[in-house]
């Protein structure tokens, strides 16, 4: 299974188009490898990204130097996977 | 589980243990549900949507998919818990035993089965089909964005690696060109609703340009019943509008292809995440997710049977 250590998700809030448009330019590096679970569309509407480990320092610094707010919405996604994973095999046990 | 009566709907199952679900709910109810296998996907698993009919022939119909985005997880269980509620609610709610006693529904619980079985084996993350492209390192299209309408146009990917990659022509996913194939066979399928999650939000075509659809002002009075039946349970607020004017521009998507068929009761749910999880809502959450969703299905449903056309 894909490991997902350090992936950060982050929530951002694009103020306005400009700023939304700055978060489209960075749909395009594909370096970066964002996944977009909530793709920038309007002003004012959350935008979710999954950042690899490798990505997060440089998301943040771009972030900041635009002025784009956000926040880390999931700290470590391997840790909720491990939960979830975790969930599913109680629940099986418990039902066999 | 050895019933649907002990089988767990708290927690996420495997493509096997789902389909192992399907064949012990058709088991107990040889008269009223059947399984149909409307094709093969790219990997060569069976695809398999379950009719519930109460009689009839090619009864006007209602079509509900769910998990078309593999990793979207809450949505397939969702469905798990809709097709054993179905089963439990005929016969003794009125109002849903109306709809049975006059219409067919479809339920496609597993739309993209080999992207599902990899988010269990291999990528929990992968949202796409697992198709292989000639010329490409990379692999699988959004098959959200394969579909025959205003396909390839702005608010889709050219490029394979995007995970809103179109594919190299409409419907050359065949996890999409089986249920295309089976909504024009059937030809009398009045609602399609195709569930998706996380933003929580109910939309209606079109996706891939701005006019307003011909039926816009009945689809959005519907929409706003819908979503203020989901949240009379526990308060989750949906917003609703057509895709391009609520989220953003989406060309080649399932309801601006059903309602180019004539379907006018095309919908697209984005059911939760409320908080902080996203596509990796605790499974806590799949019950209350799958209760407030079907109070609104039951609404789209209802005014579909209410509103022959």
């Amino acid at each position: 299974n894909k490991d997902f250590v350090g992936h950060q998700v982050l929530r951002i809030s694009a103020v306005d188009e400009t700023q939304v448009q700055k978060v489209k330019e960075l749909e395009d590096l594909e370096h970066l490898q964002l996944d977009f679970w909530r793709g920038p569309a309007r002003p004012g509407s959350p935008i979710d990204v999954r950042v690899p480990f490798a990505s997060v320092q440089a998301v943040k610094v771009f972030l900041e130097s635009v002025g784009i707010k956000y926040e880390i919405m999931i700290k470590d996604v391997q840790l909720l996977l491990d939960e979830e994973k975790e969930q599913m095999l109680t629940s099986k046990a418990r039902s066999q | 589980a050895r019933s649907t009566d002990t089988f767990n709907y708290a927690t996420y199952h495997t493509l096997e243990e789902i389909y192992g679900f399907i064949d012990l709910l058709v088991a107990e109810n040889p008269k009223f549900i059947s399984k149909i296998q409307i094709g093969n996907t790219y990997e060569g698993r069976p695809i398999y949507v379950l009719k519930f009919s109460t009689g009839g022939n090619n009864r006007p119909a209602i079509w509900i998919d769910t998990g078309i985005h593999s990793r979207e997880w809450v949505t397939q269980a969702s469905a798990v818990w809709f097709a054993k509620k179905i089963t439990e609610d005929y016969g003794q709610d009125p109002a849903f035993s109306a709809i049975l006693d006059n219409m067919d529904i479809f339920l496609e619980i597993v739309t993209n089965p080999d992207g599902f079985a990899f988010t269990h084996s291999k990528n929990r993350m992968w949202r796409k089909t697992r198709s292989r492209i000639a010329g490409s390192s990379c692999v699988g299209v959004d098959p959200n964005r394969n579909w025959d309408a205003g396909f390839g146009k702005g608010g889709s990917s050219s490029n394979p690696c995007s995970e809103t990659y179109h594919g190299k022509f409409a419907n050359s996913e065949s996890e999409v060109k089986s249920i295309v194939d089976f909504v024009q066979n059937h030809g009398n399928i009045k609602a399609f609703i195709s569930i998706h999650s996380y933003s929580q939000l109910l939309l209606y075509p079109y996706g891939y340009k701005n006019e307003a659809a011909p039926d816009e002002k009945e689809l959005d009075q519907l929409a706003k019943s819908a979503v203020s039946a989901l949240a009379s349970l526990y308060g989750t607020k949906f917003e609703y509008g057509s895709i391009i004017k609520t989220i953003y521009q989406a060309s080649g998507s399932t309801v601006d292809w059903t309602y180019s068929q004539g379907i006018k009761y095309s919908y697209t749910f984005e059911l939760r995440d409320t908080g902080r999880y996203g596509f990796l809502l605790p499974a806590s959450q799949i019950i209350p997710t799958a209760k407030e969703t079907w109070l609104a299905l039951l609404t789209i449903m209802e005014h579909t049977l209410n509103h022959p056309y």
